[in-house]
């Protein structure tokens, strides 16, 4: 067992309710519309997103940069090529959301095979 | 992550999952959090996916991102994704090396296989066999529900195809199943247990009490909830009703 107060508790004991559909209202409602061509799908999302999206992607940069110096050009090369062999729609999406965000196209990528990247 | 199917009472199916996110990816000691995990939890946004001017299926993503960990397709089926930890040499970085070489240039990548079988799969039946032997880039657990109460099933994946499919009704509780990031046969992580604890709560719930906010009080008890969950999604395939909850755990919790 972990040790208090770190330990298991399912709140159902104390007859705790969490639950208030209101909560959800938090979570904002995009269409994705994919009779669109690939490049506009996006947009929308990508442009209010911006400044979290950047925010992502440097703090994912600064948490690889300190021990591996080259780690900026790689992700930017090595993953912006890649983009060029990922198979559509995936392909012109990224890109589309590189271009709103004003982010290198390869760290879009990098975002997006995160679980791959991550999953050892 | 943990995933839940249960079946209520009545037969009907609900679908939920905290979605864990960042381990490892930088502790901030001032707040006590995950670096990651705080910055993904401003970008969660459901989406409806429209197809010939109706939603094709609904799904919640991060900004920015175009693949998918959970979707839904009204009346038909639900799919949420989990993490999968397998031997150095059979992970996702691998996959792509492989990918990269043209060893594996038809494998998926595992949240667009998640997409494609959203927008191509129009039953629960193809969307287990399509999530079952489509080639892909890095292990994981579909967890797959449907709309009758014996249609719930994890698929155990590894790149060619699953090594195992586990249905619901062949579980100790044939009414619900909790996934966690561990096979189906075997014992978690004594450091890493949020199988034992979860299904502890899912049968203090009991089937009489299923639905989104019995199952949202379960994956918000700890160690289920912990300091990686970012949100918790509650789905019931037959209505259509998908609500994300943004979570977290402050104060005194387990970081994973």
């Amino acid at each position: 067992d972990l040790p208090a107060p770190y330990s298991d508790h399912c709140i159902l004991d104390d007859g705790t309710n969490l639950y208030d559909p209101k909560n959800a209202d938090a979570v904002p409602w995009y269409n994705v519309d994919l009779d669109k061509p690939p490049k506009e799908r996006w947009v929308q999302i990508a442009t209010d997103y911006k400044d979290h999206i950047h925010e992502l992607i440097e703090t994912l940069k600064g948490l690889i940069l300190p021990s591996h110096p080259d780690a900026l050009s790689l992700i930017d090369d090595f993953f912006g090529e890649m983009n060029l062999k990922i198979a559509q729609p995936y392909q012109d999406e990224i890109a589309s959301i590189a271009e709103a965000t004003d982010i290198p196209v390869g760290e879009i990528v990098m975002y997006n095979i995160f679980y791959e990247i991550f999953t050892v | 992550c943990t995933s839940v199917i249960a079946v209520d009472d009545r037969g009907k199916v609900w679908h939920a999952r905290n979605l864990d996110f960042g381990l490892f990816l930088g502790w901030d000691p001032k707040v006590h959090d995950w670096m990651i995990s705080a910055v993904l939890r401003k970008m969660v946004v459901n989406i409806n996916w429209y197809r010939d001017g109706k939603i094709l299926y609904k799904s919640n993503n991060f900004a920015g991102f175009v693949g998918i960990y959970n979707g839904m397709k009204q009346g038909e089926f639900t799919v949420t994704a989990n993490e999968r930890f397998v031997e150095k040499d059979q992970g996702g970085r691998t996959g792509i090396m492989k990918w990269l070489s043209g060893e594996m240039a038809d494998a998926k990548w595992m949240t667009w296989l998640t997409r494609e079988t959203m927008e191509n799969c129009n039953s629960y039946e193809e969307a287990k066999e399509h999530l079952s032997n489509t080639e892909m880039l890095s292990p994981v657990y579909y967890i797959l529900s449907g709309t009758k109460p014996d249609q719930a099933c994890i698929i155990t994946r590894s790149w060619e195809k699953a090594d195992s499919v586990t249905e619901i009704t062949s579980r100790k509780d044939p009414w619900f199943i909790l996934q966690t990031n561990y096979d189906p046969d075997v014992e978690p992580l004594y450091l890493d247990d949020r199988q034992t604890p979860g299904d502890n709560c899912m049968r203090k719930l009991g089937r009489r009490n299923v639905g989104f906010q019995g199952i949202y009080n379960v994956l918000s008890s700890r160690t289920n909830l912990n300091k990686l969950t970012t949100y918790t999604v509650l789905i019931q395939t037959d209505t259509g009703a998908f609500e994300t909850h943004l979570q977290s755990c402050p104060g005194d919790c387990w970081p994973f």
